[in-house]
């Protein structure tokens, strides 16, 4: 029996804890040495996925609420406490054993500023960009019973910069010098961001397909005789994972609802 | 005519585009910015069935009619909008994001997105020192009929000025503005709400970056033709 194709969000059950408290690689950490909240003094704490690694440590009361009164100066900056601090490993583990035929790819829609991931064990990279989207695919990677632990390390932007006394417009600017958000180091209507919004802050999934996937379709419509004749033009990329010739049958369907369940094609 | 069946071969380890034969409506339900009419969604799914296996993967997305155009006005020097060959005035709200944390829910998206619309606005504009936003923001805004403008993260963080002075060359690895440009665009390109990209907050990007991001945005020339034959068609009658 094939497992269920389609998308399954991973957004329950994440763990976090600072990289500098973690003494376990991440090979271990995916593989004999899975992470646990207790017992008491353990590094890991439930984490805010998707969210900042700031959403963790106030998810954990671990900082005051940034955005209440002038507690944000009570965060220490990234500038001050070296990007290690904020630095920080995300783990959890999810169900996923495909039949033979079946592609697992593993998703990121958009982490800052890099990354590295380890699934059962094996390494892969995220490269740097706040804005860009991941898709591992992890089908050869998956254990055979079906168990699978991810762990990933998240590292803040390469130039969080320094937020000069006065504070001021963008900071000292620095932030810039990477693609991230840029508001983070303050501006004429926000407080600094401490973390420079570090984390997996958009949504992780595991898509599960047949050999062949269906890549970012396109669809655009032109319009005639002041919008009385309108054409639909769709566009989509294919990927067939398998070593065979994929014989597809592509199909296109566009329905609107009428009234509640009935839908007119 | 709305339901299509296409033969694809596709090699091993192959990667192909392909493009459906164009789909025909008379007189859709057309989408519309809040205030000026409903904001009708069709579903569109594609479905790809392999020989010897069955349904491979499926891909669903709400799909809204419209047509949007805009240009600088000479007089004013500001930006005219139409929609569906209706003139719109634009009542704008700027937008960053939604929480500092980026704990960006669904519930929140549609709680901000329905307070704009609450508010009477017709479009918000995304500030280029925030976010690219996200799949379930646009989705909001398709439903409310919120208008996006979106901008590219150029600020004043990446052009020379500040004190400090900022590095005036924008960020320092193009290539990966336009690697994350690109990919942005192909996640949020069809919703019906996205009215314009924007290169940066109230300035223009780099030469390279802004020279690649208006050709990469330009329209296909396959449109272009139809634009010329649409306006040729209107000279005629």
């Amino acid at each position: 029996m094939a497992v269920e194709m389609g998308k399954t969000v991973l957004d329950k059950g994440w763990l976090a804890a600072r990289s500098t408290e973690v003494d376990l690689t991440g090979v271990q950490l995916t593989t004999t040495h899975p992470p646990a909240i207790s017992p008491a003094g353990s590094p890991w704490m439930e984490a805010h996925v998707p969210g900042t690694v700031l959403a963790t440590l106030l998810k954990n009361k671990l900082i005051p609420d940034p955005f209440y009164g002038l507690e944000n100066e009570s965060i220490i900056d990234i500038a001050d406490s070296g990007r290690e601090y904020y630095t920080f490993w995300f783990f959890t583990s999810f169900q996923c054993k495909p039949m033979s035929n079946q592609h697992v790819n593993l998703n990121f829609r958009a982490i800052n500023y890099s990354g590295e991931v380890y699934l059962n064990g094996h390494r892969r990279v995220l490269p740097k960009g706040m804005f860009r989207r991941h898709s591992l695919d992890i089908t050869d990677i998956l254990h055979p019973d079906g168990q699978n632990l991810l762990a990933v390390i998240i590292y803040p932007p390469d130039h969080p910069g320094r937020i000069p006394p006065e504070g001021g417009q963008g900071g000292d600017h620095e932030i810039g010098k990477d693609v991230a958000t840029q508001y983070v180091e303050g501006w004429d209507w926000i407080a600094p961001i401490r973390d420079r919004n570090t984390g997996i802050w958009d949504e992780v999934s595991v898509s599960v397909t047949g050999p062949v996937k269906i890549v970012d379709p396109h669809l655009v419509s032109s319009f005639f005789d002041g919008c009385r004749r309108v054409y639909l033009h769709a566009t989509t990329e294919l990927v067939n994972n398998s070593a065979s010739v994929a014989e597809c049958d592509l199909n296109i369907q566009v329905t609107t609802e009428l009234e509640g369940n009935v839908c007119l094609v | 005519e709305h339901l299509q069946k296409e033969h694809v071969s596709i090699l091993p380890g192959g990667h192909v585009q392909y493009t459906f034969p164009e789909a025909f409506f008379y007189k859709p339900n057309l989408w519309w910015p809040n205030g000026m009419g409903k904001q009708s969604l069709y579903n569109v799914e594609i479905s790809v069935e392999v020989k010897g296996f069955g349904e491979s993967d499926s891909w669903s997305h709400p799909f809204g009619f419209r047509k949007i155009e805009s240009h600088i006005d000479s007089a004013t020097g500001g930006r005219l909008f139409k929609v569906n060959d209706q003139p719109i005035f634009i009542r704008g709200g700027n937008w960053i994001l939604s929480d500092g944390l980026l704990r960006l829910s669904d519930e929140r998206y549609k709680t901000d997105i329905k307070f704009h619309a609450d508010m009477n606005f017709n479009m918000i504009r995304c500030w280029g020192g925030g976010l690219a936003e996200r799949p379930e923001f646009y989705h909001y805004c398709d439903i409310y009929g919120l208008l996006v403008w979106q901008e590219f993260w150029i600020t004043g963080d990446v052009d020379g000025r500040g004190d400090p002075v900022s590095n005036p060359d924008g960020p320092l690895d193009h290539d990966l503005f336009m690697f994350c440009a690109r990919d942005t665009v192909k996640l949020l390109r069809n919703h019906p709400s996205l009215a314009l990209w924007v290169g940066g907050n109230e300035q223009v990007p780099p030469d390279d970056i802004n020279t690649a991001l208006k050709n990469d945005l330009k329209l296909h020339p396959y449109f272009q033709k139809i634009n010329e034959t649409e306006n040729l068609t209107k000279e005629l009658s």
